[in-house]
């Protein structure tokens, strides 16, 4: 068990748990941006679905490593416009100065405790979504299937 | 995994389009669970499940779902399924981070993951993460809300330190509402409630409470929040001793120079209410005793009645019965000359056709609007006063006008499952 004394449990000490990687380079901020759709809308509901299949079994945070350093290159890096659009939309979100600046208040707002479900996510009340499932995904997505067909 | 295929495909169809033609949850009463294998580390299981409970109950309060915990069912029959973890956990494939950044996250299909390296704690500790403001936020996902960055709303996607009691501000209300509909119902009665206070200087001051009555259960209604009490509905024998437990018809307060009586109705018995300690009389000052029967009190009124109201204009109390209505002097002890008359007679339609037409459910004086409603199903009727004659004149004395829904006035009236009335 985690260590406590206290009745309520309100000093339990985690000596062994892991710490969650602060972002604080621009990397881990596109990262973070990826994840929660600021990039481009994450189909969150895709996501839980689509790996229910033990081969096809993936670390998502893995994925997104592997869309920045793999490939598609073209579509963004660190100094792009889609980054900087998406971290003006994420600081204008957050009721932060929009700098278009990986700067100390963002890297704070994103280290804050948050919910893991994307803030920007493709509509599931899309008519068309289910017709599209397979085309308006990110990259992300494109790259998990290859990744799939791969280890498969 | 296989397992998990098979629920995914079951509960692809609990899902449906709602009535606004969003995708939400197609039935009304869901089940929910903490399973086993994912209990937390921080908190013991009962507390951990009341908090669970209570966040599910915050919900209920404010919109026509309602949540019952089910321990016995199979897995795959339990709509929403909570649990703990770490890093990989419960398998999702999902990774938790560990402590700090993310605390926790939904799914759409009804499963809900908090990461066990957060230091959650439970409601009122002052430190860590609220494990009660999280669960609502994600059961919020879970019944189809998204982020939200409104200041204020439960929907934020980050976390900010509890306030000593967050609830569930308008604008998160109306957001579920819209997914679900608005809380509809009869209701038994209503009546505003009048207590006499005393100021720290001694004088004497007269405040009332607006009460919504349906059942067994109550609710208080804050006029100048439009909306109910926190932590409402309450259980009617908890707040009003001594009426029946399963409810009431009807509501009087008789109040003039000479008297101040109040009075709750039930099939064919009444009974008066000792507002100073706070329980029905068994024998009043008068040496009534109660429950006394209405025939007896009210002579000329016939029982079980729909509802009443007492009209301090003409010192009458006003009996529905069916389509009839009974006006009793209360002076005179009897009833008003020309009384039973018919409903549509002594409330006319100013709007032809638009009209309860009998059986009301509540009749209702508000102190706040200072006029008369008349409530049947999930309408109401305004009855025309002396304000809407000065501007229309042409309108009846007492006329009815054109109906409204109860959800429009007043809102967020909502029942809860009755196993969430007790925590």
């Amino acid at each position: 068990e985690k260590v406590f004394h206290n009745r309520d449990h309100s000093d339990v000490q985690n000596f062994n748990s892991r710490q969650a990687e602060a972002i604080t380079d621009k990397y881990a901020a596109e990262l973070f941006l990826s994840r929660y759709g600021f990039i481009k809308p994450v189909n969150w509901e895709e996501i839980q679905l689509e790996d229910l299949e033990p081969s096809s079994h993936s670390d998502l945070l893995d994925d997104f490593e592997g869309i920045i350093q793999e490939g598609t290159s073209s579509h963004y890096s660190r100094d792009s416009r889609v980054f900087v659009s998406a971290l003006e939309e994420f600081q204008r979100v957050s009721a932060l100065p929009v700098t278009g600046v990986f700067d100390e208040a963002t890297k704070e707002a994103m280290n804050k405790p948050r919910c893991g479900v994307p803030d920007k996510e493709v509509d599931p009340n899309d008519p068309v979504r289910s017709h599209r499932r397979r085309q308006s995904v990110n990259i992300s997505v494109d790259v998990h299937e290859s990744r799939a067909v791969r280890r498969r | 995994k296989r397992h998990l295929a098979a629920l995914v495909a079951k509960n692809r169809r609990r899902r449906d389009l709602s009535e606004a033609g969003y995708m939400a949850f197609s039935k009304r009463v869901l089940k929910w669970r903490l399973i086993g294998e994912g209990y937390s580390s921080q908190l013991s299981i009962e507390d951990q499940r009341y908090i669970f409970r209570l966040a599910f109950r915050m919900w209920s309060e404010v919109s026509p779902l309602q949540f019952v915990e089910d321990t016995r069912s199979p897995l795959e029959d339990v709509d929403i399924r909570l649990g703990f973890g770490t890093g990989r956990h419960l398998g999702c494939n999902q990774r938790f981070d560990g402590t700090g950044q993310e605390f926790a996250h939904a799914w759409f299909l009804g499963d809900i993951h908090f990461d066990d390296d957060e230091h959650f704690t439970g409601p009122n500790t002052g430190s860590g993460i609220s494990l009660l403001k999280v669960a609502v936020h994600e059961i919020g996902h879970v019944l189809g809300l998204p982020h939200i960055y409104r200041p204020g709303s439960i929907m934020q996607p980050s976390y900010l330190p509890q306030d000593s009691g967050f609830e569930m501000d308008w604008m998160d209300r109306r957001a579920i509402q819209h997914l679900y509909g608005g809380c509809k119902g009869r209701f038994s009665t209503v009546f505003d409630w009048i207590r006499k206070e005393k100021t720290p200087y001694g004088e004497v001051v007269i405040r009332f409470n607006t009460y919504f009555m349906r059942d067994s259960w109550y609710w208080l209604y804050e006029n100048r929040n439009n909306r109910t009490r926190f932590g409402d509905p309450v259980a009617l024998q908890i707040g009003w001793r001594g009426i029946p437990a399963d409810g009431v018809d009807a509501y009087v307060h008789v109040w003039s120079r000479k008297r101040d009586a109040v009075y709750f109705f039930k099939g064919t018995q009444f009974w008066r209410y000792d507002n100073e300690n706070d329980r029905v009389f068994r024998q009043d000052p008068e040496g009534h005793r109660y429950p006394r029967s209405i025939s007896e009190g009210f002579p000329g009124v016939f029982s079980p009645i729909d509802t009443a109201f007492y009209d301090r204009r003409d010192a009458r109390i006003y009996f529905f019965k069916n389509t009839l209505v009974y006006a009793f002097d209360v002076e005179a002890n009897s009833l008003a000359r020309g009384f039973p008359r018919s409903i549509r007679d002594v409330f006319p339609a100013v709007e032809s056709g638009d009209h309860p037409d009998g059986n009301v459910d509540a009749a209702y004086f508000s102190y706040t609007h200072n006029t008369v409603f008349l409530l049947k199903g999930t309408r109401f009727w305004r009855v025309v006063g002396s304000r809407e004659r000065r501007r229309r004149p042409s309108l009846q004395r007492n006329g009815l006008l054109p109906h409204k829904e109860v959800d429009e006035q007043w809102f967020d009236i909502c029942n809860v499952h009755p196993t969430a009335l007790r925590l």
